[in-house]
């Protein structure tokens, strides 16, 4: 943030567009910059208005060298835009270099991913030293599928304006500002709780993710620092309430289930062509919903479980099981449904209610009964 | 024909005394651009920049500093030494 933290004292705020670039269709213009306000409303409780007269909070312009500012432009390349913080005057306007080719794809300078920068200074973000971050100040390419903020760029805004009160909020898709959503947020869940349950749980490139209805924690076995998210700030477009999470590490890939629908992540972007339907994986069609999976790596098998039965996926053969068996009959112990389930070293691990059975697979045995929590400092 | 290093090698100083003056509040003492002492106020500028922008701190114009500083970016300046 800028010294002395300045920032907005309202939710709600104006933004007018003074004047148009002629590389774009003033459409395109307007989508962009729409499409930039709500990705930081995604994350935070701020709105943006629309105002085509009078003064906004936020003006934006298309100029070329001097512009009355004192910080003139300086011909195509080099400064390709410039904002301000928060404040009464310039305060939040934000400036673009007509002498850019500013365009809606990823040739040229790219209108929405500069202008996404650009309001991260008028709502009160000063650059970043993360290379990574969106307000890391050198321009570069962007990937469209992939969700332009950083955590950086999130904890930065988090702090100046709280998180988004919506549970699910694609800016990608979703060009309409949406209505205050209900202030009320749910306590946020507490993971030394002796009644804590998870939704899910997978490895995740060494760690283990914990999922919980919007959130998840991320902890590495050997580190005793626990990383606490919204699933949103990972990946936007997936819903809260993960049913399911296994890990295929080879492949660098995270399969994620909700409902009847599945998803394939590769770090924090969802990979093209999902959602896609649990049947394509051979389920049959009385399956609604995958409580618990997890990935066999010793036997290239994918287990997935369904109230009291599981049924499994041979990576090699690349066949499902025609029928589900029962999950007691393979792991002597486990019974009923489960919660989530992942493996560690050879161990697998089992969570039921405010239980969590380690089970060795060699053994055919549960060797430890241990508290949902036990991952955890408490 | 051989290329002219020391026409190059000022192109290169005027550039990042440029940069460093638009983004890093430098101010030029007068002294003679090729003057690069370890402590010398440009140097330290340079340091500053580099560490800021997640390069090798070397205090010199090397091939990643010069082809970072060479690409568009956010006019905005990297040090808070603005109003």
């Amino acid at each position: 943030t800028f010294a002395g933290e300045p920032k907005w004292a309202k939710q709600v705020l104006t933004y007018r567009i003074l004047n148009y670039t002629p590389d774009l269709h003033p459409a395109d213009v307007d989508a962009a910059i729409k499409k930039a306000f709500n990705v930081w409303s995604s994350v935070t409780p701020l709105k943006f208005v629309k105002k085509d007269r009078d003064h906004a909070d936020i003006m934006i312009s298309f100029a070329v060298k001097g512009h009355n500012d004192f910080i003139p432009f300086d011909g195509p390349g080099g400064s390709i835009a410039h904002a301000y913080a928060p404040g009464k005057g310039f305060g939040g306007d934000a400036h673009f270099d007509e002498d850019e080719t500013w365009t809606k794809s990823t040739e040229g300078t790219n209108l929405f991913y500069v202008a996404l920068h650009e309001f991260g200074h008028s709502l009160g973000l000063f650059h970043s030293k993360d290379p990574e971050a969106l307000m890391y100040p050198v321009y570069r390419k962007f990937d469209p599928s992939v969700f332009p903020l950083h955590q950086d760029d999130t904890n930065g805004i988090q702090h100046l304006y709280g998180r988004s009160p919506n549970t699910y909020n694609d800016p990608r898709e979703s060009a309409e500002i949406k209505e205050p959503a209900e202030p009320k947020e749910p306590a946020l869940p507490d993971i030394c709780s002796p009644d804590l349950t998870f939704d899910a749980v997978t490895t995740f490139r060494g760690e283990i993710m914990f999922f919980k209805d919007k959130h998840f924690w991320r902890k590495h076995p050997s580190v005793r620092a626990v990383d606490f998210n919204l699933i949103s700030a990972f990946w936007p477009r997936l819903p809260s309430g993960v049913d399911a999470a296994y890990e295929v590490p080879e492949k660098d890939e995270t399969v994620l289930f909700k409902g009847n629908e599945f998803w394939v992540v590769r770090g924090d972007t969802i990979l093209p062509g999902y959602p896609q339907k649990i049947y394509v994986l051979g389920f049959s069609k009385d399956v609604t919903k995958i409580d618990a999976a997890f990935y066999n790596r010793n036997k290239g098998k994918i287990y997935y479980f369904i109230a009291d039965k599981f049924w499994s996926y041979n990576k090699r053969s690349q066949s499902m099981d025609r029928k589900p068996r029962q999950i007691r009959d393979a792991f002597p112990g486990i019974n009923g449904k489960i919660d989530a389930v992942f493996q560690h070293k050879n161990f697998f691990y089992f969570f039921h209610g405010r239980k969590q059975l380690e089970f060795d697979p060699g053994k055919k045995r549960v060797t430890r009964v241990l508290k949902t929590n036990f991952w955890f400092p408490c | 024909f051989p290329v002219d290093m020391r026409e190059k090698k000022e192109e290169d100083v005027q550039l990042i005394q440029k940069y460093l003056e638009n983004y890093y509040n430098f101010k030029k003492d007068g002294e003679s651009s090729f003057v690069w002492k370890n402590n010398s106020p440009i140097t330290k500028k340079i340091k500053e920049m580099q560490e800021f922008l997640g390069l090798e701190v070397t205090g010199k114009l090397d091939s990643n500093t010069l082809d970072l500083i060479q690409k568009p970016r956010c006019g905005f300046p990297d040090v808070a030494g603005f109003s």
